[in-house]
């Protein structure tokens, strides 16, 4: 779902905060 | 993990996207969906996070999103 495809994107932005 | 995956997330695989076009995490997220590679979607996040900091690639914000891109 887009809803789904949302929260992982969400989680892997989270997951590159520092490193961007 | 189903024997008949027909996508793999890999370094190579997004580094060939990265080369041919600026992506955000989204737009990766879309190439490598969970129902085509076998992973989940925690194993998706975090291998995918793992490429992108290992391929280190240049940064560019097109209509205020941040996009990844790898030049040739």
């Amino acid at each position: 779902s887009s809803s789904e495809a949302d929260e992982m994107a969400a989680a892997l932005d989270a997951e590159l905060n520092d490193f961007i | 993990t189903p024997s008949s995956s027909d996508v793999h997330l890999t370094e190579e695989a997004v580094r060939r996207y990265l080369i041919r076009k600026p992506m955000t995490t989204k737009d990766l997220l879309k190439k490598f969906q969970t129902k085509r590679t076998g992973l989940s979607s925690e194993q998706t996040v975090n291998v995918l996070a793992q490429i992108l900091k290992r391929l280190n690639p240049e940064r560019k914000s097109i209509a205020d999103k941040m996009h990844f891109y790898i030049k040739q």
